[in-house]
């Protein structure tokens, strides 16, 4: 089944936060590889704000995504 | 906390900065006050010293802008990323930048500019993301009164540059007191520029006639000179001073900025040595004197001559029928005294001589 929009919309928003403050690399990827690190990259992020480290975009993590933040990144450089 | 890898942070203890233009939101002055205030947070905790510079490269350029902005680090439009900042070093390092598509406000009814660059200039210093809830550098805006660092705050960046040699330990976030505590009592109140200024314990409320809600602040976070509690203060309009009084020690501000050769004691006024403390103090514009409260005493200081007056001090209780014995703050509006003790103002028309009205405290705060 195609995504709902919201969760699509979701989606893209979680990628765009993690590609800014998580270092989730841009680009053309394979699919696998690609989704491997955008389930590393969230459980980073879920660690990091000691959210259930789940790996899947849940609605607290989304809801925390959400929140008005500073743009420095918040792991490495 | 975290730091920043390497461990960046300055070589040297004594930072310049620089504002390069302001947000449109708010007043020049707010700007300057909320930068100095939020630099003035890590100053109160460290041995860092900061300067501002009005031309050339400080080490801390602080800039408004909007979507890419010339770091090639965009903004996002309004609200999700509200600033950023770049650890310790040169060029772009300790570089401060505020989205200019956020709402800046002083209070909370948008994003607080204190708080956001409090917590920025943080990462300015060398602070990365802590993931404390309840610590200044978590990376998630939330609205807080009083002095802004936690413990895990003041940690991390003592872990870079040391403590603060020439204060006593800070103690992190102190409890602010309520304005709407019904057994609230004051400790000085005095007018600034138009604005009544409350002092409570080491916090003060601003009031002015065009804010809905009291503003809450350290004393410490605007005059980090000054004592952590005020006894007295009162303002001379005429002289644009603010005179702030604790122990045997009396400041004179001009605006926000402590005037040369202050502290002086207070007895150079003309108080007896015996007098250790100042409890209230009022400037009454229609005489030109000073009313100054000392136990179930007051004095009158003359401020064309500079001398106190003879005759004092005189009793409060005698002087001003139905007051109690003894004030905690006094203020003065046309024509009315009001004065405060423990939990009850009172409102005391200084021409008739008799009190008019008896309220809370607490009552000029809006509670």
């Amino acid at each position: 089944l195609p995504l709902q929009s919201t969760e699509k919309d979701n989606r893209l928003f979680a990628e765009k936060y993690l590609h800014r403050l998580y270092g989730l690399p841009a680009g053309l990827q394979g699919r696998l590889q690609k989704s491997d690190t955008f389930q590393t990259k969230l459980k980073e992020m879920q660690k990091f704000f000691k959210l259930k480290v789940t790996g899947t975009l849940d609605d607290s993590t989304v809801e925390l995504m959400k929140q008005a933040r500073c743009g420095v990144p918040d792991i490495g450089e | 906390y975290n730091h920043f890898p390497r461990h960046l942070k300055w070589q040297n203890n004594n930072i310049t900065f620089r504002i390069l233009n302001y947000t449109p939101d708010l007043k020049k002055a707010d700007v300057d006050r909320a930068i100095r205030n939020a630099l003035n947070v890590w100053a109160d905790v460290t041995p860092l010293t900061f300067k501002k510079l009005h031309e050339g490269i400080a080490d801390i350029m602080i800039s408004f802008g909007s979507r890419e902005h010339g770091d090639y680090n965009p903004f996002d439009g309004p609200n999700g990323l509200l600033a950023h900042a770049y650890p310790p070093g040169a060029g772009i390092g300790g570089d401060t930048h505020f989205d200019e598509d956020e709402q800046w406000t002083k209070d909370s009814s948008a994003y607080n500019l204190f708080i956001v660059a409090a917590h920025e200039l943080g990462h300015a210093l060398g602070m990365s993301h802590s993931s404390d809830a309840g610590a200044l550098m978590y990376p998630v805006y939330s609205y807080t009164t009083g002095f802004p660092l936690s413990e895990d705050d003041i940690e991390g960046i003592q872990a870079l540059y040391g403590a603060n040699p020439n204060s006593k330990k800070v103690k992190p976030r102190p409890v602010a007191p309520s304005k709407c505590d019904p057994d609230l009592s004051f400790d000085a109140v005095t007018e600034l520029r138009g604005e009544t200024i409350v002092f409570k314990d080491s916090f003060y409320w601003r009031l002015h006639p065009q804010m809905p809600e009291p503003e809450q602040t350290l004393i410490k976070s605007t005059w980090p000179f000054f004592p952590k509690k005020v006894d007295a203060a009162y303002e001379n309009p005429e002289k644009d001073r603010v005179y702030m009084f604790s122990g045997i020690k009396m400041w004179a501000l001009n605006g926000y900025d402590l005037v040369d050769g202050y502290p002086k004691y207070i007895h150079k006024l003309g108080l007896p040595k015996s007098v250790r403390k100042v409890d209230a103090a009022v400037y009454i514009k229609d005489t030109g004197k000073t009313l100054l409260f000392t136990d179930e005493e007051y004095w009158s200081y003359d401020e064309s001559t500079g001398t106190m007056d003879r005759g004092y001090p005189r009793s409060i209780e005698e002087d001003f029928p139905g007051m109690d014995d003894e004030v905690d703050a006094v203020a003065y509006h046309y024509g009315q005294l009001y004065f405060f003790h423990e939990h009850i103002q009172y409102e005391y028309s200084y021409a008739s001589r008799k009190v008019l009205r008896i309220q809370r405290t607490n009552s000029i705060l809006n509670c």
